[in-house]
């Protein structure tokens, strides 16, 4: 049987992640942290 | 953003990829009926059209800006991104709306800590301006789904962005639902003015009572009133805070018979989507024997007056406090709703009375979990609540366990429980979704920004020790006991420690009356495991497919038994050739007539050039020869 403090799984890890956090951590570099740009628009930013 | 290519049409076509995790499959479908009741923007599997919504497993959570008539304009809700109000924000984004901090005003508002922000990020602390960007003339929202938070891109500790006012320093950065000004600028930008699955609210504020009318059919009338000498002391809208204000409807069991009725019925009401919920408050001061009873008075052409037929009847109802109550309807035809007083056996000292009623063509959830004195958990070591037990429309038994005793957060996680179905039923657990939403108890539906998450029961899920997380309780959980002293098995959690900040949690209408509602649904969402296949390129409709490569997202298919490619098309594009590897688009087309106007004008030119010096040369050489004739030597004059 699981020991008591495996009876819960919390899926966020304790840490409340905003979008731009969880981009972050992954590397992405977006813009204004979640827009992807298209080829014109990437140029004009 | 400005301009109206950006725009999307108010049913926009969208495919879930098969790369989602199933869990966001769910959250995706829940946010789009956030958008059907609170918006007039709707969204419809994608059968062909131009342009469509590609919703996929990406890296992280992004959406490009507007409509980018692309065809297939992908938005990524990859791991973690799995919440509603995440999917809400990159869905307006692609809607065509920016982060609210970078409207043109932002300065007027909030103060950009440069030196604060990680090297490298500035960038996105940019603004735009009004010739970009419009406001839609709506004030700066700091409650906006759409604002950075404050410790954004920070490289320390200290915010990023400090709100000129102090109060609003916690506010920004919510991802709990739209915002009222969200809801404003979408439905400005996009012309709403209604929306798809909202039908009817009432608080009973107004003299009209929202054109309820008194049944005739019945031995009372249901009065309005703003107090009750038996209870309630106050409305439920606004809870007596507001003097001269604060109306509800009650129905004086106590002035009339046993058996006496009072019938109170809605305005007529147009269904759309034929599946409803209604949810009101109720506050018994009667007896515990009254009843209220929900009919509908359904309008066909048979019926020129309408057919009653009995829905729900709600009886027990606890005396002294205000309970809230859903109940399913599942109506066609034009129709109205009728709420039926019931005076039953025994001393009334009051009534029954209903206020903050809301009708909409959405789904209800399938319990409410009621806590009672909640404030008094708030931080405090007791503050460690399990749930009533359920049953899940499947059968399987489940808990919910909300833990209020973290200093900053509050923690809610869904338990699988030992139940009588366990027998009947598949282990490990497949794929149950858990939603888990804090009630905003706002009287306007629309208005209510709810705090959701969802969880679902992956059977493949196993913890460091091999264990099936939903396998059966009885074989995976611990003892627990009931308050009634009954032994279970609770199954392990799963859940979210960071669910909500205490600071949210008292913020809004989530704790009304010191009441606490949890709304819960557990649904089976095994269906969406491929839930649409996307027309893919080279998908084959016969062997001859097999091998035959279109290019550019083209479809083979067969046609008089022989392979072709037909190839995908744009407003103002198009792929072309045998496996459309060439792209042709109306820009080229006034390229080639442009080109070919100048070929035949250069043409000419010459062809005038050329003739006339032929001309002139033909000229000079006759007037040449002719002077040599006219001149003989010295021809002798007269």
């Amino acid at each position: 049987l699981p020991t008591p403090e495996n009876f819960v799984r919390d899926v966020d890890g304790g840490i409340n992640q905003d979008i731009f956090d969880i981009n972050e951590d992954l590397g992405l570099d977006l813009f204004e942290g979640d827009i992807r740009l298209d080829g014109a628009e990437q140029r004009n930013s | 953003i400005i301009g109206e290519e950006y725009r999307w049409p108010h049913t926009i076509p969208y495919v879930l990829d098969d790369s989602l995790e199933m869990n966001a499959k769910g959250v995706i479908l829940d946010a789009f009926e956030r958008y059907r009741l609170k918006t007039c923007i709707d969204f419809k599997p994608w059968a062909g059209e131009a342009n469509y919504i590609s919703v996929f497993k990406g890296s992280g959570c992004w959406s490009s800006v507007g409509n980018r008539h692309v065809g297939k304009q992908d938005l990524s809700i990859g791991t973690n991104c799995d919440r509603i109000a995440t999917v809400q924000h990159e869905f307006l984004h692609a809607l065509g709306f920016w982060h609210e901090q970078s409207r043109s005003d932002r300065d007027d508002y909030v103060n950009i800590m440069w030196e604060r922000i990680q090297s490298g990020r500035e960038h996105n602390f940019n603004t735009y301006n009004d010739q970009q960007s419009d406001s839609l003339n709506v004030p700066y929202d700091y409650t906006s789904v759409m604002h950075y938070s404050k410790t954004a891109f920070q490289n320390g500790t200290e915010p990023t962005i400090v709100t000129r006012i102090p109060d609003f320093m916690d506010v920004i950065g919510q991802r709990m639902d739209f915002s009222d000004y969200d809801l404003l600028k979408l439905n400005r930008l996009y012309n709403c003015s209604s929306s798809l699955s909202f039908m009817d609210l009432c608080n009973f504020e107004l003299e009209n009572v929202c054109g309820m009318v008194q049944s005739s059919g019945d031995s009372a009338d249901w009065q309005r009133v703003s107090q009750v000498p038996g209870g309630p002391e106050n409305d439920h809208s606004n809870m007596g805070q507001c003097k001269g204000s604060g109306f509800f409807m009650h129905f004086d069991s106590s002035s009339v018979n046993v058996g006496a009725t009072a019938l109170l019925e809605s305005r007529i009401l147009y269904p759309k989507r034929g599946f409803q919920c209604l949810q009101f408050y109720l506050y018994n001061s009667g007896n515990d024997n009254d009843q209220l009873n929900i009919y509908i008075r359904e309008y066909s052409a048979g019926s020129v007056n309408g057919t009653l037929t009995l829905v729900e009847e709600i009886k027990e109802i606890p005396i002294g406090s205000w309970q809230l109550y859903h109940v399913t309807l599942t109506v066609t035809n034009k129709f109205r709703v009728v709420f039926g007083g019931i005076r039953g056996s025994g001393a009334s000292l009051g009534g029954l009375s209903i206020d903050d009623i809301n009708l909409s063509e959405t789904r209800c959830p399938h319990h409410i979990w009621h806590i009672k004195n909640f404030t008094q958990f708030i931080g405090s070591p007791n503050g460690k609540l399990y749930s009533p037990p359920f049953y899940s429309s499947k059968g399987y038994a489940f808990q919910i366990y909300l833990n209020l005793n973290h200093s900053t957060d509050v923690g809610i996680y869904f338990h699988l429980i030992s139940g009588a179905n366990d027998d009947q039923l598949q282990w490990p657990c497949p794929w149950q979704q858990a939603t888990m939403t804090l009630l905003d108890q706002n009287p306007d539906i629309r208005q209510r920004m709810s705090n959701q998450r969802s969880i679902t029961t992956d059977p493949f899920m196993t913890i460091d020790n091999g264990i099936y997380v939903w396998d059966r309780p009885s074989k995976v959980g611990g003892v627990a006991f009931f308050t009634n002293g009954t032994q279970f098995r609770r199954g392990i959690g799963l859940g979210t420690s960071v669910f909500i900040t205490h600071e949210r949690l008292q913020s809004r209408d989530f704790i009304k009356g010191n009441d606490v509602y949890i709304l819960l649904t557990v649904e089976d969402i095994s269906h969406l495991n491929s839930t649409q296949t996307e027309l893919t390129p080279g998908s084959t409709t016969k062997d001859l497919c097999a091998n035959i490569i279109c290019e550019n997202d083209g479809i083979c298919t067969v046609h008089n038994d022989k392979t072709e490619c037909r190839c995908p098309s744009g407003e103002d594009w198009w792929y072309m050739g045998e496996r459309c590897e060439k792209r042709g688009s109306t820009r080229d087309t006034v390229v080639i007539a442009a080109s070919s106007t100048a070929a035949v004008f250069a043409l000419m030119l010459m062809v005038t050039l050329v003739s006339v010096y032929c001309t002139k040369k033909k000229y000079h050489k006759k007037t040449s020869s002719k002077t040599a004739d006219e001149n003989p030597g010295n021809q002798h004059a007269f």
